[in-house]
């Protein structure tokens, strides 16, 4: 599980 | 988990957000808290909350962009005068 949780990308951030 | 109750007492709510689902961040977490807008104003969000509902909507399950989206309609509506936000210290869907 702690593998594939890693190969999750990174999410863009927002200003709001 | 904590609800806070932002008041529209500036022109921005100046909060910036990371995560959503299918991200390393599965639920929309606070990074920047900007000097001036209504969330500093209101003195109760921290950077490093996460965002678990918005008006009692959840944002589980929801992406990026539907959960700014949704934080920015909360926040555009004329319908009421302020956002709740239920906020966790913890990353609670990790």
């Amino acid at each position: 599980v702690r593998e594939k949780r890693l190969t999750l990308p990174p999410s863009e951030i927002t200003m709001l | 988990s904590t609800l806070v109750r932002v008041a529209k007492s500036a022109s921005t709510l100046g909060i910036a957000i990371e995560g959503g689902a299918n991200t390393r961040q599965p639920l929309p977490r606070i990074v920047t808290i900007q000097r001036g807008g209504s969330a500093h104003n209101c003195g109760q969000l921290r950077v490093g909350q996460v965002i678990l509902e918005v008006n009692g909507v959840s944002l589980r399950g929801r992406e990026h962009r539907d959960a700014a989206r949704i934080i920015a309609e909360a926040f555009k509506t004329k319908e009421r005068d302020h956002v709740d936000f239920l906020v966790t210290e913890f990353n609670v869907a990790l």
